[in-house]
């Protein structure tokens, strides 16, 4: 039991060493344990390096930067035990133009195996959708369910 | 596991029968604001076994209930159901092992009773729990993220973020 | 100081009732007390109704449904008290189009007479500024000013 | 009273002497995700007295000195220097009464030294919160709204939103 944790630990960091550089186009980031000793109540640590900048106190970062090395985590998680569904609701709200597409990019990739229900209000991730579902209240207060046409260009 | 559709039937904002077909791949929901997009949300928890009905952003279970609307009334219940497909690498477990397809539903009266199926026949909660248990369906840290909450992992506890690996073990 | 504070209570509740409708496009929304009788520790109370929906738990709104709501109470409290300088750092992130329009509409009207500083990601949002501050770091970890042009239509 | 220029040095990720110029109306700070835009409005919450570095987003008000990059070394203060004008129905306060336009200023060394100063005089804290009581920068609940704090009077307990009525009292 200690022993899956330790296994599943070094796991995840190993894929979040790797899912957080590619996400933000570099930089670097793991996970620590806080107490190395005690495997049953130890609690984990982000340290966290965006690129070109020093590591520093997590909560410094910009409300991007964390959601960035939030997603980056999830990633990894998801790298080491994928869930058949997965459901994100407006996870892209406090992202930029360079970090959503690159977000959209891991997204498309982990798509792949697994389904996803994404809630947006950002073009770019609609136009990765393999489905698009609109939902509007055409009579106030009654939702409805629409086809969308994405206009093109 | 595939999830193949999801039905909401007086549940929030949906009081007409609403059926949401998902393939495979990305499914997006867009909208306006407060159109029902994070509703679709709450009714996959819903549907699973969620029991808190503040993470429903209610304060009791039957705020899931439509509650009308200036042109329509209340109704007497809410109900959801959740088409799954089970794949060669992922079958159902137990009982279920035999079936392609199964249907997990929840109704809620306003009254206050409360009723959970598996195929039309009536189960307790955690049957449904139990079926659902590896799926990542509604109650998976990390596969579920909620409006707002992308970046809780960041503001959380050490302690917190453990449970976090715990459920990826 | 009971007095004042009723007194204000109620001016800060009429135009409550006022720049709510105008900012949804519609509905009601007032303040209230929770005591009405205690007027040293009474709390305030929110009930809204958006257009066409009926009167429920402020908690069951959408997530633009209640950052609609806080901005409207922020407007009427400015109209009370105006503060010369206004700071919003991304209010605007969960906001729809038609929303985020109307909020536009309203910030200008406000900023004739108070400077506003406003930082966002909203290419609409931006539209509408006076002056516009870019930050960018090309020198990573080093933030520079930088004079910016938005491109046109 | 109106606000005339920012100037931020060593302050946060600006280590270089950076001034902003403020008009009329409405000043938009646009960028990519962790260019510098939250910490403008951190440098003049600071420059105003702001104690709780927590709300400065560190762990220690230190943490606001320029603390390098993977190519410029960590510098040794920060300073964040405030100018403003006076209007014919906002004069400054007090002794500044006479006053068309004054600077506040506030430097952090690190080795914890601290100092205020308006109009290059040394004063205390308190002479500065004194002084821009009324002016609604950085000190006001309703008119300084931080990143994801928008919905904060939602989901605050009806004793939190009574602070605003008071303040707008
Ligand atoms: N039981 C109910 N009966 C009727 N309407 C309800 C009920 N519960 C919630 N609603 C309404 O549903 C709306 C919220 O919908 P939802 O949270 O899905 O919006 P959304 O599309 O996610 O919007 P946003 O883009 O702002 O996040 C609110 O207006 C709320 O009043
Ligand atoms: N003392 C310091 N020295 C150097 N860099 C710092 C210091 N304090 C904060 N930073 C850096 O400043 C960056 C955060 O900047 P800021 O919060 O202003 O970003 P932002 O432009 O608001 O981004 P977003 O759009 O994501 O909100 C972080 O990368 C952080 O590491
Ligand atoms: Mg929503
Ligand atoms: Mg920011």
């Amino acid at each position: 039991c200690r022993e899956r944790f330790r296994e599943t630990f070094d796991l995840v960091n190993d894929h979040f060493r790797e899912t957080y550089p590619r996400l933000v186009g570099g930089g670097s980031a793991r996970l620590a344990l806080t107490d190395d000793e005690d495997l049953l109540e130890t609690g984990v640590d982000i340290f966290v390096q965006p690129p070109g900048k020093r590591l520093q106190n997590l909560q410094l970062l910009s409300g991007g930067e964390k959601a960035m090395t939030a997603i980056a985590l999830l990633i990894a998680l998801f790298r080491v035990k994928p869930s058949p569904f997965c459901v994100l609701d407006e996870v892209d709200a406090p992202l930029d133009e360079a970090n959503g597409a690159r977000f959209n990019d891991m997204l498309r990739e982990m798509s792949r195996r697994s389904q996803f229900l994404v809630v947006t209000h950002n073009r770019k991730t609609m136009e990765c959708a393999d489905t698009l579902y609109g939902v509007t209240m055409a009579r106030p207060g009654v939702s409805r369910l629409v086809s969308v046409q994405l206009p093109t260009g | 596991m595939r999830i193949t559709r999801l039905e909401l039937h007086g549940f929030k904002s949906f009081p007409d029968r609403t059926v949401f077909h998902f393939g495979d791949g990305i499914s997006c929901v867009v909208g306006p604001n407060g159109s029902g997009k994070s509703n679709v949300v709450d009714a996959l928890k819903w549907c699973v076994g969620e029991q808190s009905a503040r993470s429903l952003r209610g304060s009791e279970m039957t705020d899931v209930i439509f509650a009308g609307s200036t042109d329509r009334k209340p109704v007497g219940y809410a109900e959801v159901a959740l088409t799954l497909k089970a794949s060669s690498d992922t079958p159902f477990p137990g009982e279920y092992a035999q079936l392609h397809e199964l249907q997990v539903g929840r109704r809620l009266h306003r009254t206050g009773a409360s009723e959970y199926f598996v195929n039309q026949s009536r189960v307790r909660r955690r049957d449904v729990v139990e079926l659902l248990l590896d799926s990542g369906i509604g109650n998976n840290l990390y596969s579920f993220i909620e409006q707002g909450q992308v970046d809780k992992m960041i503001t959380a506890s050490p302690a917190e973020r453990r449970t976090l690996i715990d459920e990826a073990a």
